[in-house]
């Protein structure tokens, strides 16, 4: 108080003191996270599909790095890594499936305005299932699409053409697509899917099934803008 | 670092524990429970002025007494936190999605005397 500044939780009685402390908590983590305010309720992802998830990517990076998801979590720091020093974020986001016709699908996958605003993505993983028929190979394809900034229509930013050999997960890198719409206002990654006529829907009947379509994105703060002198 | 107890007023760590639970935030954090909010507090006497931590050794004690005997010009000092470490947080954003981040220099460990 003698410096004329004023300690929140200084002096008051122990009840103000508490209330002023767990305010200053609330607000250090929000301000640290750059979010406005706590988010509202979210709508968790279904059991099965966050553990397929999770074992995906432990699975995937387990020659590389140690998973930085429940299980992984440590006091400290995950495993040292380039730009250590700058926060990292891990993103796990799932599919919402948008319009479809007999043999094909939209997928969105949305990335918060604040990740997105004060990061730039190391890497991006998109996971796919095929529940593949099973009579050889199968052509597939997936295109991920972008808004178009004049118009209402999605233009096609990268197009991949997959022979389904079997059941299982596919990966596809969209590290550069994530990358390039987190610049954009509603950072939105859409991907379309393509099966064959005859094959059926290209995804899993409902959200909570295990094999439901995700993206991995690692992301690092954006290194603080130095202006040197001479 | 010396944790603070009941009647310190020296230089210390103040333990502060946020329980996620009782500020209503555990539909939203899913990983840790709580948040260890530890702070800094206490004075800072003069001879102690330099000295992170309390005198943990006898030679920092006979430095102190010299200090404290000189009563050299009086120079605040300020009891700040000496080590750190990050708050893992594995949280939904507003779009459900689950993010992980290591937000640095959140949990205070130890404090000391500028």
């Amino acid at each position: 108080a003698a410096a004329g500044w004023w300690c929140p939780a200084c002096g008051a009685a122990p009840g103000t003191q508490r209330d002023a402390l767990l305010a200053l908590a609330k607000r250090s983590i929000l301000e640290k996270l750059r979010l406005p305010g706590r988010p509202s309720v979210p709508q968790p992802p279904g059991r099965g599909a966050l553990l397929t998830a999770l074992r995906r990517m432990r699975e995937q990076r387990s020659d590389t790095a140690p998973a930085a998801f429940p299980g992984m979590l440590r006091d400290g720091p995950a495993s040292p890594r380039p730009g250590m020093g700058l926060q990292e974020y891990e993103i796990l986001s799932f599919a919402e499936s948008g319009s479809s016709t007999p043999h094909s699908v939209h997928l969105h996958f949305r990335f918060s305005q604040e990740v997105a605003e004060s990061t730039e993505i190391l890497q991006a993983t998109l996971y796919l299932f095929w529940a593949a028929p099973g009579r050889g190979a199968q052509p597939v394809t997936i295109r991920l699409l972008q808004p178009d900034p004049v118009g209402q229509n999605m233009t096609v930013t990268s197009e991949t053409r997959l022979e389904v050999q079997r059941t299982g997960w596919t990966t596809l890198d969209v590290g550069a697509a994530v990358q390039s719409l987190f610049r954009q206002d509603t950072p939105r990654l859409t991907v379309e899917l393509e099966v064959p006529e005859d094959w059926g829907s290209p995804l899993p009947s409902n959200h909570s099934d295990s094999h439901w379509p995700f993206v991995v994105a690692q992301a690092q703060a954006r290194k603080p803008h130095r202006v040197h002198r001479r | 670092g010396v944790d603070c107890g009941a009647d310190s007023r020296t230089c210390c760590r103040q333990e502060f524990f946020v329980d996620f639970k009782e500020i209503g935030w555990e539909d939203w954090i899913i990983q840790p429970e709580g948040y260890h909010m530890n702070y800094c507090t206490g004075l800072c006497p003069l001879h102690m002025a330099g000295v992170p931590g309390l005198a943990a050794s006898f030679h920092t004690t006979v430095i102190n007494r010299i200090k404290a005997a000189s009563a050299a010009a009086a120079v605040d000092s300020c009891c700040v936190p000496t080590q750190r470490r990050p708050l893992s947080l594995l949280y939904y954003d507003r779009d459900s999605n689950i993010v992980k981040t290591d937000i640095p220099d959140m949990i205070v460990d130890s404090c000391g005397c500028t």
